[in-house]
């Protein structure tokens, strides 16, 4: 992965807990909504221990781009998806390092030959974090591919797809859970999963994504009501 | 005489839980099919084989029957004429599971003999498959398959067997074949479903399968209906299927035993990505020598020579048998799994492309004159949307084909003018937009290194988005467009603003209305029109159309711009 331009990501958030450790990766959906991985939420769904920060690049320094916002409300997807909403306190303030990314059409998946690119703080194997945020482009691999013997041997549901290389393997990991899997749509970024497993630093990376357009009219409903 | 492994349907990595089997030691997996052929215990309808102890078992059931589920070591023959459950001809070879007429009687069991004394059974006639009460044909009856009803007052009837789709193939100029070569890319037949019967998810319907495999996406896939593809290179075609817990199968259509034509021989230098390149070089650009395809160390891999005849994964020189940008191969460093080759190019012989004057530079981004010699891969308009491949009647139907345009160099779904209009154009892939112009500007505008509004197109190591000509979209009605589109929606030629023929009209000229724009026979909206801008046709049955002009973009949804992205020395994959 390479380290990403600054601002070219501006939609990609960092989840902290009360300590201001970063915990998971988000994205601005709209400028009071963040998306991210229902796991990320496992230890408190209590709003108040969870902050977000948006407008970075690198995770520990004070970029003057930086928003911090609270979490208002925490909402899960109630069938149990690894995907969640969090409601900011405020709207954020959108600049060029803060903006929303756009979701795609309910039902509607990137047609194959999108060019996506996955974008995450995470960890290098055998290597610290290095705090500054990274892309990559990454192939989305249809279902058929991903649930091969080889590959992830049928555990990727019908919610969810794969990214990745079907030879070869990314001696890294760099994805991130919560984090975003993008694609360019002419002249926009549309994001198509949130980050959720398969990220065994072991393996060949093929990390798992929550499938957003099973999920947009869950998203809408929900911002809509709260 | 075909292989008799031809008759099966092989799948890798399966194993099925039967009750009758018999077990043989055997060299290998003809051998494993002869002894499938000559079964005695059962009737035989499918094998497994074992490739490390070479163990071959026979099998009464297949995976219509049995519960499968996976081993990396074995192999799966499945008889397809037990997986089809339509019948070729008069059905003599169906061996399907219909087990009821066309009236809806059930059959009575072939080797039963009430209430119907059976003048055909299973002990006479030991090769008709007279298994259960299911339909055959045992008497070559022209209507069959039929079975000996369990209604009293009816001794026999006919079954509604659906015929088996036709299941052919293009091969180009030449007669139709019932089989498919290579891995049944170029399939254009109409079977529709899979081969354990299901019924293939139409290509355009998100259900019950949410996919990416969208005819508007991919035009030049010939995704029509819900007939099986290879949409992405796979072994064989294959469909999404109507059942909520299959997402996807393959189809049973037949391989050709015949060699792939000579023109897929492939070329011995790199020209495109590299896809055809049939040369010797083994070496990475890196300098690793490549493993050979039909090992599997140091790394494991899928691409098994066996599996795809037609990549040309021999020994162990480069090859491109997945799209990738170019070729590439395997590595002997066992640190190294893979990496791209460097593989000369041809460009030194392409360089003649008929029908191009040789004064016409060989540019992708801009094109002279009208654009007719434009022979770059453009395939984007000035909207962004996808161009339509000539030779694919989807979305729109039209009749700018290559053959009735043999000079106009109808590739693909690249830009071109087969028809003198005023630009490069094409048809889209989006269905409610016909055709749009492309994405090019005149060579000499574009020798202005600065000229405005002009960004180029996306490049490997530059991702820059392209954005649509503020001239080429319209705001509100279109009153201020001044952009240079010159045909209808539905296609047809603009007149000029200041010609009389074929329509009359005095009232809309350049002298009438100096401000509106009048200028050739550009599309305009000089009588501030709510529903945009027209123009007169050059068809003298259609007097005037409007014109279909993207929208120009609203700052309203601002999501997903970024307005910063720069180059980066990085590698794109670590």
């Amino acid at each position: 992965m390479c380290d990403a331009s600054p601002g070219s990501w501006p939609w990609h958030v960092s989840l902290r807990k009360s300590t201001n450790v970063h915990h998971c990766a988000g994205t601005l959906i709209h400028p009071q909504w963040v998306l991210t991985a229902a796991q990320c939420l496992q230890e408190s769904t209590e709003p108040s221990s969870y902050r977000v920060f948006l407008g970075i690049q690198n995770l520990n320094s004070a970029e003057p781009s930086l928003q911090i916002q609270s979490v208002q409300k925490v909402l899960k997807e109630p069938n149990g998806a690894d995907i969640a909403l969090l409601k900011l306190n405020s709207p954020v303030t959108i600049t060029d390092h803060v903006k929303p990314v756009c979701l795609p059409e309910t039902n509607r998946m990137v047609e194959r030959n999108a060019v996506c690119f996955l974008t995450a703080w995470g960890k290098t194997r055998g290597t610290d974090i290095d705090n500054r945020l990274k892309d990559v482009e990454f192939p989305v691999l249809e279902n058929r591919i991903c649930n091969r013997p080889e590959f992830l041997n049928g555990s990727v549901k019908l919610n969810e797809f794969c990214g990745g290389f079907t030879f070869g393997s990314i001696d890294n990991c760099e994805a991130e859970v919560g984090g975003p899997l993008v694609c360019q749509d002419k002249d926009r970024f549309v994001q198509y999963g949130v980050t959720s497993w398969g990220l065994d630093c072991t393996q060949p990376s093929k990390p798992v994504f929550v499938r957003i357009p099973s999920f947009v009219s869950w998203i809408k409903n929900a911002m809509l009501l709260h | 005489k075909g292989d008799i492994l031809d008759n099966y349907l092989r799948t890798d990595g399966a194993w099925i839980l039967t009750r009758n089997k018999q077990f043989y030691q055997t060299n290998n997996e003809k051998e494993c099919a002869e002894k499938c052929e000559a079964e005695r215990n059962f009737n035989c309808r499918a094998f497994l084989f074992t490739r490390k102890v070479l163990q071959c078992l026979t099998l009464a059931e297949n995976t219509k029957m049995a519960v499968t589920f996976t081993s990396a070591d074995a192999v799966l023959y499945e008889k397809k004429i037990y997986l089809l459950q339509c019948k070729k001809g008069i059905g003599m070879d169906y061996r399907g599971t219909e087990a009821k007429t066309q009236k809806g009687i059930p059959c009575q069991k072939w080797a039963e003999r009430t209430p119907h004394n059976p003048n055909y059974t299973p002990e006479k006639h030991p090769n008709a498959g007279l298994d259960e009460n299911y339909c055959r044909n045992p008497d070559e009856d022209e209507n069959g398959p039929w079975c000996y009803t369990t209604d009293p007052a009816t001794r026999f009837d006919y079954c509604n067997i659906p015929e088996c789709e036709g299941q052919v193939m293009y091969t180009g100029e030449g007669p139709t074949v019932e089989c498919v070569q290579c891995n049944g890319e170029d399939y254009h037949g109409e079977v529709s479903r899979t081969q354990s019967g299901l019924e293939c998810q139409l290509w355009d319907a998100q259900e019950p399968h949410m996919h990416g495999f969208t005819p508007k996406h991919f035009p030049e896939k010939d995704l029509k209906m819900n007939y099986c593809r290879n949409p992405d290179g796979d072994v064989r075609p294959w469909c999404f299927t109507t059942s909520p817990t299959k997402r996807w199968e393959y189809c049973d259509i037949p391989s050709c035993t015949t060699p792939p034509p000579a023109s897929a021989l492939g070329s011995q230098c790199l020209s495109g990505k590299g896809e055809d390149y049939r040369g010797r070089i083994a070496i990475t650009e890196l300098g690793n020598v490549c493993q050979h395809w039909n090992t599997q160390f140091p790394h494991r891999h899928g691409w098994i020579p066996d599996r795809y005849p037609c990549k040309g994964l021999e020994e162990n020189y480069c090859r491109n048998p997945d799209g990738e940008k170019r070729p590439w191969c395997y590595t002997i460093n066992s640190s190294v799994r893979w990496e791209y080759c460097a593989i000369p190019s041809c460009d030194e012989t392409e360089q003649g492309i008929a029908d191009v004057p040789a004064q016409v530079p060989l540019s992708e981004e801009c094109y002279q004159g009208k654009g007719q010699n434009y022979r770059g891969t453009t395939s984007i308009t000035v909207s962004g949307k996808k161009c339509q491949a000539w030779n694919s009647m989807f979305p729109h139907r039209h009749e700018k084909t290559p053959d009735r345009f043999p000079n106009a160099d109808l590739r693909e779904n690249y830009c071109r003018n087969p028809d003198g209009d005023n630009s490069p154009w094409c048809f889209t892939t989006d269905p409610s937009v016909i055709w749009e112009y492309c994405n090019l500007k005149k060579c000499d505008d574009y020798t202005h290194e600065h000229a405005p509004n002009y960004r180029p197109a996306r490049t490997a190591q530059n991702v820059v988005l392209a954005t649509p000509l503020t001239s080429d979209c319209i705001n509100g009605n279109g009153k201020d467009y001044r952009g240079t589109v010159a045909r209808t929606g539905r296609g047809r030629i603009c007149q000029e603003w200041n010609s009389q023929k074929p329509h009359s009209h005095k009232y809309f000229t350049p002298v009438t209305h100096p401000r509106a724009g009048l200028d050739k026979n550009y599309c305009r909206n000089p009588d501030g029109d709510i529903n945009g801008v027209w123009c007169f046709t050059t068809d003298p049955e259609k007097k005037w159309e409007y014109c279909e002009i993207p929208r120009c973009s609203s700052s309203e949804h601002d999501c997903g711009k970024v307005s910063m992205r720069s180059e980066r020395p990085c590698a794109q994959y670590s």
